[in-house]
């Protein structure tokens, strides 16, 4: 079993939309047996499924807290697994932080299940909370979507500084890539196309080749309950996750 | 001195790039002296107005705490004064939690400068966190920057819930307005028409006329480390965000 995070402390970078559509791209494309967890107490991914987050239901802190078996928690919905979040998600972080196994809550977790699934996504907040660091202590590989934006480019710097002193606690935590997101070469954007121009020299292999372009489809998909291939599958979101998809499985 | 906070726990909805450019507006138009605080250790707000965040600099969590006199935080550029961010913000967060005046933490270190400003506005991260809430306690009106995008809509709800029931212990924290911020009803993107739609039905006057549109200029400032009416002074965005200053002095 392969865990995978999606992660970066910039907000609205594409996180949520790369978790979904890597996950269902994984499943559709490539027959992987795939789960997805939403560490993030908005719930984002759990509202692209069209499950609705609640207070009374159960969410994927019971499970990384051992107090709620996992099959009263997972959802299954179009072919993949999910474990939901809900707004209460916030304040178990607290109890996750006082257990003894803090921050390897995760990755304990997961041992139980490891033979059920073929890949793990984790779609994170946009924090560097504890949650976080559970989700890169938990992972093989982290994926790190970027915006072609100065924002997004500055803060790159500080989280890969970040994710790197990390693998003193959690040698396996291997930074899998940085990719664009709402990037389009064509549209003359001097400023992007400088920034993404930059990030490919910094960064060498480690800035992946595909780089997901503006799509309307994509959010419409997610207002829909349902992911880019099942809602436009010959949008250019559709194409786009697909290739990366492909340039994450070719690089494990 | 009034204060407002601009805050929403979705990631990338505009928080930074209002923050930073009503600010301006409220100098550069109106004559107000203004401080600004990121309150967000990605330190965007810092980077807008092109300071360096660095770990040996003091920033705002020093003054919140009270180890560091205000005068040695403090950084005057283009006309108004920023209490800077730095990664080191993230580690103060215990610290805060832990004083004894927590969660007023920041109403009470403004006391003390109330007579040198007329307004104060603070930058916040993308979390319910405890940054957040010391910020919302600490002002008398929170803005909403809101997306015209179904993840955005979809977590106001949530988010309005929980920033009302912060008003049991802080009742002069009333919410100011939610304003459309990447919107132009122009482009005939459906679901984004039908989401600003709903939302004004649900909040009524609650819902400020003024939108903000999408426009390259804004990011293309912050990569000059300035705002939008220094920059592009005849652009979309300087206009939107002189007319939502304007409706949001009306207001107070
Ligand atoms: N390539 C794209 N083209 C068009 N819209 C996109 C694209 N990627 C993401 N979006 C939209 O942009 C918004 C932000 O994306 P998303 O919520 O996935 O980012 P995030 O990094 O998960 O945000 P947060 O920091 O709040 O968790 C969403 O409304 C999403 O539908
Ligand atoms: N109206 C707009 N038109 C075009 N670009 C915009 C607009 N508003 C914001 N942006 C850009 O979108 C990105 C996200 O905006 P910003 O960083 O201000 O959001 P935020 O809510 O502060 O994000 P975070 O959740 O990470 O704090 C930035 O790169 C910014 O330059
Ligand atoms: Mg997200
Ligand atoms: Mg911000």
């Amino acid at each position: 079993m392969k865990v995978i995070s999606i992660v970066n402390n910039k907000g609205g970078v594409g996180k949520t939309t790369s978790s979904q559509n890597i996950a269902a791209a994984l499943y559709r494309f490539a027959k992987q047996k795939v789960l997805l967890i939403d560490l993030d107490s908005q719930a984002s991914l759990t509202k692209c499924f069209g499950i609705m987050d609640s207070f009374n239901k159960k969410n994927c802190g019971n499970f990384i807290l051992g107090d709620t078996p996992f099959q009263d928690v997972v959802v299954s919905v179009a072919g993949v697994d999910v474990l939901p979040s809900s707004p209460l998600l916030n304040s178990m972080e607290d109890s996750m932080k006082s257990a003894a196994v803090f921050p390897f809550n995760l990755k304990i977790a997961l041992e139980k299940i490891k033979d059920q699934y073929d890949y793990v996504i984790i779609d994170c907040p946009p924090t560097l909370s504890s949650l976080t660091r559970i989700a890169l202590i938990s992972c093989n590989y982290y994926y790190v979507p970027l915006q072609a934006e100065y924002l997004s480019y500055e803060g790159l710097r500080n989280f890969l500084f970040y994710t790197n002193e990390l693998r003193q606690i959690s040698p396996n935590t291997t930074l899998g890539g940085v990719f664009a997101t709402r990037y389009n070469p064509n549209i003359k954007k001097k400023l992007s196309n400088d920034l993404v121009e930059a990030t490919r020299k910094q960064l060498g292999d480690m800035f992946m080749k595909t780089y997901i372009r503006d799509n309307i489809s994509l959010s419409e998909a997610q207002a829909r309950g349902t992911d880019i291939f099942d809602y436009a599958p010959d949008s250019n979101g559709a194409v786009d996750y697909y290739s990366l998809t492909k340039e994450i499985l070719n690089k494990q």
